[in-house]
């Protein structure tokens, strides 16, 4: 299970 | 995108509609922290300072400057438009023990060293216990008004929202944010007794009143 880098969310 | 998402992120729409259209109507801000209030511009700043550079899709984007922009307005409407009506006696929560340690934690556990992700990870721990300030109110005044009772329980179930989109996600695209999971569990058990007043109390049209 990976945490983007980038965070999609609010 | 998924349906616990979206109902969540509406939750907190609601939410934050819900308080202004409140202090815009009855022209008062009395039962609201606005040191709460102090803490989740912070919270919408410090994460969406890659609003500018870093585009998800529209929805994010517009999402995120509704937030901004909601939550700088309801900081005007207390403490500037309806300033007279608000109680700073009862909004005494001293929130430098919040943003301390949530500084602290942000150093000490995150994904990442770069300013926007420290900033990020601020703004996770922060959420959490943002709420605290306005909490501490209702448990001092021992009563919240009902309008602001609906606030709490939107605000609290878009994080609770939040909590089913992770598992969703977990299983479905194997993604999972640790810091973001055991911020939003801990932010949504801060809610649990006022959930449990507000749908023992609230729901069946009594006023929210703390037991004395």
């Amino acid at each position: 299970a990976i945490a983007k880098a980038s965070h999609d969310e609010l | 995108m998924n349906i616990f998402r979206l109902l969540g992120d509406i939750c907190h729409l609601v939410a934050i509609i819900v308080l202004l259209l409140k202090i815009w109507k009855t022209r008062s801000c009395a039962g609201i922290s606005g040191k709460s209030q102090i803490l989740f511009a912070l919270v919408y700043t410090t994460r969406y300072v890659d609003l500018f550079f870093t585009y998800v899709s529209l929805y994010n984007s517009v999402m995120k400057v509704i937030f901004l922009a909601s939550s700088y307005a309801t900081l005007y409407l207390i403490y500037v438009k309806f300033k007279a009506t608000y109680d700073f006696n009862h909004d005494t929560f001293r929130i430098e023990f919040l943003l301390i340690p949530c500084v602290i934690l942000s150093l000490l556990i995150t994904h990442d060293y770069s300013p926007v992700e420290l900033l990020w990870t601020f703004s996770i721990y922060l959420e959490a216990v943002a709420i605290l300030p306005q909490l501490f109110m209702v448990s001092k005044t021992g009563e919240a008004e009902t309008i602001t009772s609906h606030y709490l329980f939107a605000l609290g179930a878009y994080r609770a929202l939040y909590i089913v989109n992770w598992i969703y996600r977990y299983y479905t695209e194997s993604f999972i944010d640790g810091i973001a999971v055991v911020a939003g569990i801990i932010q949504t058990i801060l809610y649990a007794d006022f959930f449990y007043l507000y749908i023992t109390k609230v729901l069946k049209g009594k006023d929210f009143k703390l037991p004395a």
